[in-house]
């Protein structure tokens, strides 16, 4: 599995529709404090499931739509599209393509949540059924938040034991 | 599986072992340890390190940019046993000194053959490690834009 | 007392807003508000800011560096209003942008007249403001020793 | 008052006597990862009479005593002494002295813990007394620990007032 590119709109501070290519290698992302890098962090948290909204910042999910700027009003829906590619076949045929899959999820401010695979509406488990095996669950290593690597060694026994569950 | 998550452990162990060399170098010592051997499917995990030079009585003593490299040895002794596809860190290298972000960074473009990696930083020595700079900017206020910076390598 | 209680917060709300517009610049907002003006001998203090030119709903939505400059901005409003001797400030500009490591700094140098700080950093920037500089090395391993680094100025 | 100097032995990786300045102005301490200067904070909020070691970093007491290293057996004993100008005068003449009063602490191993004003035996409330009205109490916003920046802003209410009550 790659992540090819993921887009943005109408989630947190990204209002306009936001395209991001993922080439191999290293990517660095870098600008001014509050300018939204970690935000593209949350917007990945939550096309991989996070449902828990403090994971996410915020006190709850409507947190996660543009409330407005200074000189724009706030959306009311927030859409992030996570397109993949080197998908195992079965699996994307079972959405009707061949090994490239896109991942949707929208969410409206009077809480109707969708998730969409190819366009076709599904549910959070068949999102998660695209991940299962990869070590990218909601308890996943490979996803560190701004301040929070120190957690991970301060962190009870049994915490790091889920990591291990993870890639088993 | 009790099975599957034993052998995971002592794949990971050994990783964690070498790995800490790498980015501790020299004479330390390491070690991820099972709280309960006897109940696989309930025991923690523990995780010790002895930086090179001292005697650790106590993980809570480490200094803040200890802890960030043990917690990037566990990354990567994970990712060794089982890459997952894609890892994105938050500013990980910031309370790193400049020898610790040396190594960090060399283990990293390692990695990044097996897998993608998204980093985020204001640090210079890491910029210079990517393949691909993304800037984020919000020229107009409070509305967030990405623009790819183009290398002149 | 109560009234003492509430003359202090009064003098720091006021002070907050002023550094506010220093730190943050330009046209955001900040306030300091009592959770129960009724009961001043039990109320808690609440922290609103809002940077400029954005719409902040809730403060757990402030980026890393944004939450840095506040802590910074209401550090220094108590300082203003009863500078104690003595600030010792461990990293506190690792999450700070070049830009609001310069905006920290200049204020750092003003309330030094009235108190002496000492701040651990590993940044280039916050060092050169310094008027003293003291390097912590463990030439022999696990033993710390104080060296005492002249400028050339 | 003024902070003169700060002279640490045996406390934590300070394993021999160590004598540091304070200037006015900004003193800046740097270092590599793991060389010490966090613990310099830590032998400043332990002189001004912290008492639970979790806010040293530590589980219990023994933790701030040197522990060895690679060619040093550990020590038995850990001495902070802060040496303070510019005391109101009223209040250093109750300890012998003009204006300067050296304030020190000891911890054994045993468990003997001392403290000392201008080498006279006190208790803790009489150091507490010396830093009275100066915000510089165990819950002092002027002593800021190495990531815990964040925690100011994301502290409750209740915690944020007893800031404004140590400055009152
Ligand atoms: N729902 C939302 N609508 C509009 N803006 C939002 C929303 N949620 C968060 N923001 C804005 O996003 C900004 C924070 O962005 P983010 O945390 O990504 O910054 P950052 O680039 O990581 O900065 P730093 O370098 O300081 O960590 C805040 O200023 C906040 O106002
Ligand atoms: N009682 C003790 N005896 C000996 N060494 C100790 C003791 N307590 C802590 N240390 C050592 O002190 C080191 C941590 O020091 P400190 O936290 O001051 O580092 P630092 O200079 O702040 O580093 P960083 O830049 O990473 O924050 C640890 O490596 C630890 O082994
Ligand atoms: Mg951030
Ligand atoms: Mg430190």
């Amino acid at each position: 599995m790659k992540f090819k590119k993921l887009i943005i709109q109408g989630f947190k501070s990204f209002v306009d529709k936001t395209v991001i290519e993922f080439p191999d290698g290293i990517t660095a992302v870098v600008g001014p404090n509050g300018s939204g890098k970690s935000n593209i962090l949350d917007a990945i948290r939550w096309i991989l499931g996070e449902q828990n909204p403090k994971e996410l910042r915020g006190s709850n999910m409507d947190d996660i739509i543009f409330a407005g700027s200074e000189n724009r009003k706030g959306s009311n829906i927030a859409f992030v599209t996570l397109v993949l590619t080197d998908i195992d076949e079965s699996l994307a045929a079972k959405w009707g393509s061949f090994s490239e899959v896109e991942i949707t999820r929208k969410y409206c401010r009077d809480g109707d949540r969708e998730y969409f695979i190819n366009n076709k509406r599904c549910k959070l488990k068949d999102i998660r059924e695209i991940f299962y095996d990869t070590g990218l669950g909601s308890k996943s290593i490979s996803i560190i938040e701004q301040g929070k690597v120190e957690k991970l060694i301060s962190a009870t026994p049994e915490e790091i034991r889920q990591f291990f569950d993870e890639a088993a | 599986t009790a099975e599957s998550f034993y052998d995971t452990f002592q794949s990971i162990k050994k990783n964690f072992k070498d790995i800490f060399k790498i980015l501790f170098g020299g004479e330390g010592r390491s070690d991820i340890t099972l709280t309960d051997e006897g109940d696989i499917l309930n025991t923690g995990v523990e995780i010790f390190v002895q930086p090179p030079g001292k005697r650790l009585q106590n993980m809570t003593l480490l200094s803040g940019g200890e802890k960030a490299m043990t917690a990037a040895v566990l990354l990567f002794a994970m990712f060794l046993h089982k890459p997952s596809p894609f890892c994105f860190l938050d500013e990980i290298d910031a309370p790193l000194d400049d020898a610790n972000i040396g190594r960090f960074c060399s283990i990293l473009k390692d990695m990044s053959k097996k897998a993608q990696f998204v980093i985020i930083t204001h640090n210079q020595k890491t910029m210079e490690v990517a393949d691909q700079l993304y800037g984020v900017t919000m020229q107009e206020p409070g509305v967030s834009k990405v623009i790819s910076v183009k290398f002149e390598n």
